[in-house]
């Protein structure tokens, strides 16, 4: 965060600009964010409050303070509420660490921070890479409720029980938006947590933001898939963390991470993991250095050569250290490819891709005395292209429903730097001592709070926007192109597709006034279920009013942002409704054909005379069945319906599968 | 048997309260009886439903957390009045 707003909001040298949606919309002023995590490290600057007023009469929370050891609320952090009844039922541990909102673990302060922190000049990772830490919503109001607790075993930290109640408690305490960086299997939304809670929450006018997950670049992997939710994918900004690594052979390749330089500024003698072995370690296991598997005598004083895997990239060269070892180069494997993330490593370390990682491993291999060097890490800004998807980024399609494009949206989620927890060292490892304010963090978990703080300055610019509005606002002002002005590509450089970012890179200015929106209501979402298939007895059961299934209940005419078609045969239409909430204004529409499909709209013109007036359009999608350009079977194919006025630009994907 | 049968923990999930929000206070003692008592006429008894219960959704959200094992579950899943009935399982931070 202390370039990711820059970046989104196209800051230059640190200074807003009048016309800016920070300053258009008092910074967040106002409006109350809750975060669904791992709680909060309240005595964190980014949650002082410094300047703040009196707390808004609207908020019905409290601080749960049971030990006294605790966390205390101020005037910014206004609520920390913990719920572990149903993490206690699983088996979990329940004691001082785990009856408490305090985060021993950093996440919850990390996401928190970036969706509602204040600005905090001087922030580093343990002395490096100074720099303001911001929220998106730095003048709102933050309550963390904690979910996600030590993980029992390999289901996961977060209970479906707990993450219910505390979904209740923020509807309750009077929250604006909830920040949601979690996440399971894609499930049934009527069996799913996220799912049934943020339903409830945006059916009292909260907007969810949720992450998309993190098991890309595997297509058909994202999660928290409902329409209600805004889905969040991650991609990078336009900043690197470089770090080279310097071969005796001359060669220097680059890589990245958060670390001090080698001492002495000479070259130190190289070894791989399995060249460091200890005897009764297996040689795999070493290569991913691994506890226990290293042998001092051989790694003391050498740079080691690490795969990743299990172990090296999470313990961030805490087991190459304890060995002696005085640096080390993570390489990845083949399937992490392209993929380099700059951690805070606890040595002089460098991450390299898994083509760079080869070169290190043949060097090694070819030499009979290999040397190298590690330089310390720089950063580097304006780098091109940006943004580009993570690999890690969970894809769609949408297993759960097809016709419903996921994620809706990306936005910066690599190498993050925000708040943290002072209870660990970001290597997570009980030796490392260390303790930092600030640290930096990537995944989903770290993009969807940005949404949530661009969300907080909507909800205060137009607090008489619907969710399904402030959504709309984010998909269709989104962009898919990146800073070279060529389409945002993936982790592995090829061009990406909706699949990866949704509507596209979020671009917070042009969403405070997206000209048109596609807004739904609460009978929408019932119809939707309608739609795909519950029965009208158990969808009464969601609504105190007597609803009934409409007849043509349809998911294609569901006036969702984006358009998806599965398994076209023939050809379909769509409806959709937009609404102005711009000045009167007249807008054409333009298409973007997906390879083999012809799209029409009709009417091509509308035209608006007032704020709030809703207008319907039609789209026949149709397969060219007939000629050689026809869509292949079952592949998808991506194009793009375009409203504008000239001044607005309402952009929805249009996604295509073919039977 | 069914008493050793495995108990897990579930959500009981039945959709949205009849209740307002603003009368919704005053009424969690009156939902959480109603949860105790739903539950009791497939566990036998108030005393055990209250055991088994760790969560009433009473506010906004109609349902309850509680410890069943499988054949209880699938008896409460097909109740008119239950929209679901699933495993509380963890999730993951992202």
């Amino acid at each position: 965060t202390t370039h990711s707003w820059d970046f989104m909001l196209l800051e230059k040298n640190g200074v807003v600009h009048r016309s800016s949606l920070w300053n258009k919309a008092s910074y967040g002023e106002g409006i109350i964010i809750g975060n669904l995590d791992t709680g909060v490290w309240p005595e964190s600057e980014s949650f002082s409050d410094k300047g703040f007023g009196e707390v808004p009469s609207k908020w019905k929370g409290f601080c749960q303070n049971v030990n006294h050891t605790d966390v205390t609320c101020n005037r910014k952090l206004i609520g920390a509420r913990y719920f572990n009844k149903a993490y206690a039922s699983n088996g979990g541990k329940v004691n001082s660490t785990t009856s408490t909102s305090r985060d021993y673990d950093g996440h919850g302060s990390h996401t928190l921070s970036t969706a509602g922190g204040n600005f905090v000049p001087g922030a580093n990772i343990f002395g490096v890479f100074n720099g303001t830490a911001k929220g998106g919503s730095p003048n709102a109001r933050v309550a963390a409720y904690k979910v996600c607790w030590p993980p029992i075993n390999q289901d996961g930290e977060c209970y479906d029980g707990d993450i219910l109640e505390a979904f209740e408690a923020a509807i309750k305490d009077g929250v604006d938006v909830l920040s949601v960086s979690l996440g399971g299997e894609p499930s049934n939304y009527l069996e799913d947590s996220t799912a049934i809670g943020s339903f409830h929450a945006v059916k009292n006018g909260v907007v969810v933001v949720c992450s998309a997950g993190n098991d890309g670049p595997k297509d058909g992997t994202v999660t928290n898939v409902a329409p209600w939710i805004i889905t969040v994918g991650a991609s990078t900004i336009d900043r690197e963390f470089d770090t080279y690594v310097e071969l005796h052979n001359g060669q220097r390749i680059k890589g990245t991470s958060i670390s001090k330089a080698l001492p002495g500024g000479r070259f130190y003698p190289l070894i791989s993991g399995a060249q460091g072995k200890a005897a009764n370690a297996s040689a795999a296991d070493a290569m991913l250095c691994k506890g226990g598997t290293l042998d001092p005598e051989k790694v003391k004083g050498k740079i080691l050569a690490c795969l990743r895997g299990e172990n090296a990239r999470v313990d961030k060269g805490m087991q190459a250290a304890l060995a002696g070892a005085v640096g080390m180069i993570l390489c990845n494997d083949k399937l992490t490819g392209n993929e380099i993330i700059a951690d805070p490593h606890f040595l002089p370390a460098s991450h390299l891709t898994y083509k760079d990682g080869l070169a290190v491993f043949e060097y090694i291999n070819s030499t009979d005395d290999p040397m190298g060097f590690i330089t310390p890490s720089t950063e580097h800004l304006n780098t091109k292209p940006a943004p580009f998807m993570a690999a890690f980024s969970s894809r769609g399609p949408n297993k759960v429903t097809p016709e419903i494009l996921k994620p809706d949206i990306t936005a910066p989620g690599v190498n993050i730097i925000a708040a943290f927890t002072g209870a660990k060292s970001p290597t997570e490892n009980e030796l490392d001592k260390r303790r930092t304010a600030f640290t930096t963090e990537s995944g989903t978990s770290m993009s969807c709070p940005h949404v949530s703080g661009v969300v907080g300055l909507l909800k205060k610019l137009h607090p008489d926007w619907s969710p399904a509005a402030i959504k709309s606002a984010i998909m269709t002002t989104g962009k898919t192109r990146d800073n070279t002005v060529n389409p945002m590509l993936n982790g592995s450089f090829v061009k990406a597709t909706p699949f990866s970012y949704g509507a596209g890179h979020i671009r917070p200015n042009r969403a405070m006034d997206p000209g048109l929106v596609y807004d739904l209501n609460v009978n929408d979402y019932l119809d939707f279920l309608c739609a795909l298939g519950y029965n009208q007895s158990t969808i009464q059961l969601f609504s105190k009013e007597p609803f009934s299934c409409p007849s043509n209940a349809s998911l294609l005419n569901f006036n969702y942002p984006s358009i998806t078609i599965s398994h076209l045969s023939g050809s379909v239409t769509v409806s959709r409704i937009v609404k102005n909430v711009g000045s009167p204004a007249v807008y054409a529409a333009r298409i973007r054909q997906p390879h083999g499909i012809s799209v029409s709209v009709e009417p091509n013109i509308l035209k608006f005379e007032r704020t709030g007036e809703e207008k319907s359009f039609q789209l026949t999608i149709r397969n060219r069945i007939d000629g050689a350009e026809g869509a292949p079977p079952g592949d998808y194919v991506f194009g793009e319906l375009l409203w504008s006025d000239g001044l607005h630009y309402v952009r929805s994907p249009i996604v295509v599968s073919s039977n | 048997t069914p008493a050793f049968a495995l108990k897990q923990s579930y959500i009981v999930y039945m959709g949205v309260h009849s209740h307002g929000p603003e009368d919704a206070m005053t009424s969690v003692s009156k939902v959480k009886n109603s949860h105790h008592e739903f539950l009791a006429s497939f566990l036998g008894s108030t005393e055990r439903a209250k055991e088994a219960i760790f969560y009433s959704y009473t506010r906004e959200i109609n349902g309850f957390a509680a410890t069943l094992d499988k054949a209880e579950a699938a008896a409460i899943a097909r109740h008119p009045n239950v929209v679901s009935v699933f495993l509380n399982k963890g999730k993951h931070l992202h």
